[in-house]
C-alpha cells in the first residue's frame, strides 16, 4: 500500500545514503522517485557521487563502481527486514583488492546479525571468512566437497597473494 | 533460524551425496569453474520451493535432475534437504531443529518432507514466509545478477523497492 | 596496422592530456575500479566513429566531454587521437603513420582530422574499413558483454554470425 | 548473401570446435542452425560438453564454462577475419587460476599476428603481458596513466599470488 511502501522507501533512502559513504570512503548517494505523486507507479532514480567525483548517471560507473553501488542496495534493503540467512555468489568478482577489503569488513558487520555463504574466486574474500569449503570435481560430472585450509589461504595472503 | 545443514543427492551436479553443515558467520564456498558451487545456491533455492526454472538455470524441471557423467549413470531422482536451527523458536514448530526435503522424480512426480514427514508445498511455504510480519527468509544474490537492483529501467528498480516493502 | 599511439583530452575521465604508447604484442591496461580503464576502450571506439551513446555508456552525445570533478572545471571540448603505423600499407595512404582525431565541442559541434587537416567522418570511416574485403578493423570485447556472442536468443546469436560473414 | 553466410558458418563451426577442446583440455562443442533450410533467418544452437560432461544447454553452464566458451566463440569468429588489434576488457573476470592460464596462453598465439590491449584485476594475465600501463586517479575524479613493473607482478606470481 502506499504508506508502506513510501516508508520503506524512506528507510531503504536513508540506509542507501550511510552504506554508500562507507562502501565509497565517503562521497554521497541518493534515490528518488521520478514521479512522487505517484509513487506505486514511479520509477526509482539512483544519483551517486563517489569522492572527488561529480554525480553522473549510474550507468556511466564503472564495472567495479557499479557492483559497490548493487552491495550498498542490498544491504540498504536487507537492512528493513534482515534475512537469517544471505547467500552471495561471487558478487565481488568485478571489484579490485581495495574494494573487496571494504566489501568483506561490511559483510563481517552483518554476519553479526546474520549466517552468511559466500561464494568466490578471491583470496582475500576467503581470508575473511570463518570456515572454507571447497567444491570440486575429483570425478569428472561429479561433484564433491572437499576440506581447504583457511590457514593456507591467509598466509598466502600474508605474502601479498591478492584477488 | 540459522542453516545448520544442506544435503543434496542427484541434484544437478551431485551425482551422489553431499552434505555441507554451516555453523558459522561466514562460510566461504571455493573452488574451479564449473564445479558445483552455484549448483550448492540452485539446491538452496530449490529445496526451499523455487519453481521458476530459469531462476534455477534449467530448461525443464527435471533438467535439475543429475543427467550423469562420463563415468556415472543419471539418476533416477533429485533430493535435497535443508535443516535449520529452530532453537529461538521463530519457525512455529516445537522441534529444535526442522528438515525441509524435496524430491523430484524422473517421471515429474515431485514431494515435499517436513521433518521427515510427507508434508504440502503450501504448508512448508507458508513455514518459512511465516516467520514474522513479511519476514524475509532469505537473501539470495545470485552470480552475474547483482546489477539488476541497480537497474537502469525506473520500473525494474521500483519492484525491486516494491518486494522489500 | 598497428596502433601505435592513443592520446585524449577532455575525454571522460580524462580531465588532463593523457596519452599511451602501444608497441608490444600484448599490452595490459590495469588499476583501480572507476580510475578510466573502460574508458581507454571507450576513447577507442569513439575516435573510430562509434555513434552508438550506449555502447559509450553515455546518455547524450556530450556527455563523453569531461565533466569536472571536485578539483578541476568540465572541459570545453572532448578531443581523442589515434596513430596507426602504416608501414606494411594496409591503409591507402602513402604517409607510414595514419593519424585520426575527434573533437567535440561542448555545443555539440564535431569534427574530424586526418593527419591533423580535417575530414569527413564517412571519408575515415571508408579508410578504417576499406583495409581489404570487409577486413574488420579491430576487435573489441567489452566489459560484461562476452555473454552476448553465445546469447540464449538463437537469433540474436544469428545476427554474430552475419556479422561475421 | 546465403552462400557467403553458410561459408562463414563452416569455417567458424570447425574453428569453434577446436578452440573449445584447447579452451577446455578436451571435450567437444558444435554450433548448429535450427533451421539449415533458412540460413539467412536460422537461430543459432550451441552445444557444448566439457570433458567428462554430458551435453546440457549451455544456460545450465557455471559462469566460468561460459566466459570459456565465449571466449572460444570470439577467437572462432576473429579467425575468420583477424583485425589488426584486439581489445579485451576483463573477459577474464570469472575464470579460475587454471583457466586464467589457458586463456593467456590463446592470446599469447594470437598475439603472434594482431596486437592486444588487455584490461585485467588477475596477476597471472598481468604477468602475461610484455608491457603494463597503470591508469589511476591520483586527482579524484581524473585519469592518469602511471608505470607498473611488470617484475613487481612476476615476482608476486612466484611466490604464488594468483588471481
Ligand atoms: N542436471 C545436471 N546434471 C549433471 N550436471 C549438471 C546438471 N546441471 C548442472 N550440471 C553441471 O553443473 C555445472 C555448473 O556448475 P556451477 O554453476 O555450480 O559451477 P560453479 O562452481 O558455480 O562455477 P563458476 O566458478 O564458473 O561460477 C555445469 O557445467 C554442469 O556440468
Ligand atoms: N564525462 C565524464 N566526466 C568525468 N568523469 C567521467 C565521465 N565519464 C565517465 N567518467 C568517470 O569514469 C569512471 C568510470 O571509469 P571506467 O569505466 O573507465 O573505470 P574502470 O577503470 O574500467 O573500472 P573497473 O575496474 O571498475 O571496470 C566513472 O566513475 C566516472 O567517474
Ligand atoms: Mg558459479
Ligand atoms: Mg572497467
Amino acid at each position: 500500500t502506499r504508506r508502506m511502501f513510501l516508508e520503506t522507501f524512506e528507510k531503504i533512502r536513508s540506509n542507501f545514503a550511510r552504506l554508500f559513504r562507507r562502501m565509497f570512503g565517503g562521497g554521497s548517494a541518493d534515490i528518488l522517485l521520478t514521479n512522487p505523486e505517484e509513487p506505486l507507479t514511479s520509477g526509482v532514480e539512483i544519483i551517486a557521487k563517489p569522492p572527488g567525483k561529480e554525480a553522473l548517471p549510474i550507468s556511466m560507473r564503472s564495472g567495479g563502481e557499479r557492483a559497490m553501488i548493487s552491495v550498498a542496495m542490498m544491504f540498504a534493503i536487507y537492512e528493513t527486514n534482515p534475512a537469517p540467512f544471505a547467500i552471495l555468489d561471487e558478487v565481488d568478482a568485478p571489484l579490485d583488492e581495495a574494494n573487496v577489503d571494504r566489501f568483506c569488513t561490511v559483510v563481517a558487520d552483518y554476519a553479526k546479525v546474520s549466517q552468511f555463504i559466500i561464494i568466490t574466486h578471491h583470496k582475500k574474500t576467503m581470508a575473511a571468512c570463518d570456515t572454507l569449503y571447497g567444491v570440486t570435481m575429483q570425478e569428472p560430472g561429479t561433484s564433491t566437497r572437499v576440506s581447504v585450509d583457511l590457514r593456507d589461504v591467509r598466509s598466502s595472503e600474508l605474502v601479498g597473494a591478492g584477488a | 533460524m540459522r542453516i545448520v545443514k544442506l544435503e543434496m543427492d542427484g541434484f544437478k551436479s551431485f551425482g551422489r551425496p553431499v552434505s555441507f553443515e554451516f555453523t558459522a558467520p561466514i562460510t566461504g564456498v571455493v573452488g574451479p569453474n564449473g564445479c558445483g558451487k552455484s549448483n550448492v545456491v540452485d539446491a538452496t533455492r530449490w529445496v526451499l520451493g523455487e519453481m521458476s526454472r530459469k531462476a534455477l538455470r534449467a530448461g525443464s524441471s527435471t533438467d535439475v535432475i543429475f543427467s550423469g557423467s562420463a563415468t556415472r549413470k543419471p539418476a533416477n531422482r533429485a533430493e535435497v534437504s535443508i535443516t535449520f536451527d529452530n532453537s529461538c523458536g521463530t519457525l512455529p514448530l516445537s522441534s529444535r531443529t526442522v528438515k525441509i526435503t524435496r524430491r523430484l522424480q524422473k517421471n515429474g512426480d515431485s514431494e515435499y518432507l517436513l521433518n521427515d514427514e510427507p508434508a504440502k508445498l503450501r504448508d512448508i511455504k507458508g513455514l518459512i514466509e511465516g516467520t514474522g510480519a513479511g519476514m524475509s527468509a532469505y537473501s539470495i544474490m545470485e552470480q552475474g545478477k547483482m546489477d539488476s537492483l541497480i537497474q537502469s529501467n525506473p520500473d525494474d528498480r521500483r519492484r525491486v523497492f516494491e518486494e522489500a516493502a
